[in-house]
């Protein structure tokens, strides 16, 4: 398949030796507008052709799975301090898989669209449907994994992208005669539903110690977790929480420290 | 730190050829994050649970995880929001454990798997790359997580 030699990974620059291939480049998913969604794959290190496909999405949203979850959480390497190499991860997903790592939507990474007005007006939608479009063909371009399972897989925004995929490639299964055989799903710290979401959010810092009883029962009182845009008042309290009472963490891990 | 990393290496043109990435020249830098797709975000669902009744209906394998150290979708919220789906309890409540230590609480649901991962925060596999990797074979394998 010519398509998918011309995607073969030869090797990255600073790359060490590895025994599983690599693949790697573009899916066109509207040739009309010219949106094309960048991938790499790099397949299971043991008996890639009887182990599962699993798809990896970051979320954001408009952060790039080829930043996060291949270079520093799931993938094969890693990349070391000064840029100009790479290291192995020796507890990689793709040592019982095979990953496939997308940026979507386009705009995020290397993916990109030829009509530059996409990158303010995308959304949750255009994003499953791309995504949809970008698996049915990056299929055909790799026939082997049809009829493979497919595991979607992701976190934090992807809480959104994955099931959504899932529910479009359910959709889709349902009026094809080649449906994607999709097992399963797999998300973490994941963005779920806007009510409860927020107010565990607020409920963790607090007893987690992080807030005072006063922004805490002020933020209750205040916002309207159902609402999509917070109101004024409501920003200024997330604001003073952040700025004034939780001091110089990282947020995204609150024992670990920040980066500065 | 980790990111900054790969600002530098995936803007080397000699890794944009290796991956055959960047064949348009797209006018920006290639970044972790995209600030114009993040502040120009469009549509978004208010909530996702419709979606996971529908998957459980489907019969889909749903694992949801959550690194307990994180402060921007922590644990809580996670679990505020799985409660939603008021799911019968298959598994009871047990911590999960890798080389004898306790990588984190799990409870399966009936359609539904839900685990945490003790210390890691929002980046799972990065800050516990052993446990979220024993995560996601115990997922793959359709298993519960180990007991022992």
């Amino acid at each position: 398949n010519e398509e998918e030699e011309a995607d073969r990974i030869v090797g990255l620059p600073g790359q060490p030796k590895v025994s599983f291939q690599q693949f790697s480049g573009y899916v066109t998913v509207n040739h009309h507008v010219g949106r094309a969604l960048f991938y790499w794959l790099t397949e299971a290190a043991h008996d890639p052709l009887s182990q599962p496909l699993v798809v990896w999405l970051n979320g954001g949203p408009g952060c790039s799975s080829v930043a996060y979850g291949a270079s520093e959480e799931i993938g094969p390497f890693r990349i070391n301090k000064s840029a100009s190499g790479l290291y192995l991860n020796k507890f990689s997903w793709n040592s019982v898989a095979n990953l496939l790592f997308l940026e979507t939507p386009a705009g995020v990474g290397f993916s990109y669209s030829n009509r530059s007005s996409d990158l303010f007006d995308t959304g949750d939608g255009r994003t499953a449907r791309d995504s949809l479009q970008f698996l049915i063909r990056w299929l055909d371009r790799f026939p082997r994994y049809k009829g493979r399972e497919v595991y979607l897989t992701g976190e934090s925004y992807a809480g959104h992208y994955v099931p959504q995929l899932a529910k479009a490639i359910l959709t889709y299964n349902s009026q094809s005669k080649h449906p994607i055989n999709l097992k399963g799903i797999m998300v973490g710290n994941a963005v779920t539903d806007n009510y409860y979401d927020n107010l565990g959010t607020v409920t963790y810092w607090w007893s987690h110690a992080m807030i005072s009883d006063k922004t805490y029962r002020q933020l209750i009182n205040t916002c309207d977790f159902r609402r999509q845009k917070n109101s004024d008042q409501c920003e200024s309290l997330y604001s003073y929480a952040m700025d004034k009472e939780f001091g110089n963490i990282d947020q995204y891990n609150i024992y670990a420290p920040p980066c500065n | 730190c980790t990111e900054k990393y790969a600002e530098v290496y995936y803007n080397r043109p000699d890794v944009q050829k290796a991956l055959h990435a960047n064949i348009t020249r797209i006018p920006y830098k290639w970044t972790a994050c995209s600030e114009v797709l993040n502040r120009n975000w469009n549509d978004t669902d208010i909530s996702v649970l419709p979606i996971y009744r529908d998957m459980i209906a489907a019969g889909l394998r749903i694992w949801v995880f959550s690194g307990d150290v994180d402060s921007v979708v922590p644990v809580t919220a996670t679990r505020y929001s799985l409660a939603q789906l008021k799911l019968a309890t298959k598994i009871p409540w047990y911590p999960w454990y890798t080389k004898k230590q306790v990588g984190g609480w799990t409870e399966v649901y009936e359609g539904l798997t839900f685990a945490t991962v003790r210390g890691a925060g929002h980046e799972v596999p990065l800050f516990k790359p052993r446990e979220a990797l024993q995560l996601f074979k115990s997922f793959i394998q359709g298993k519960p997580l180990p007991k022992s």
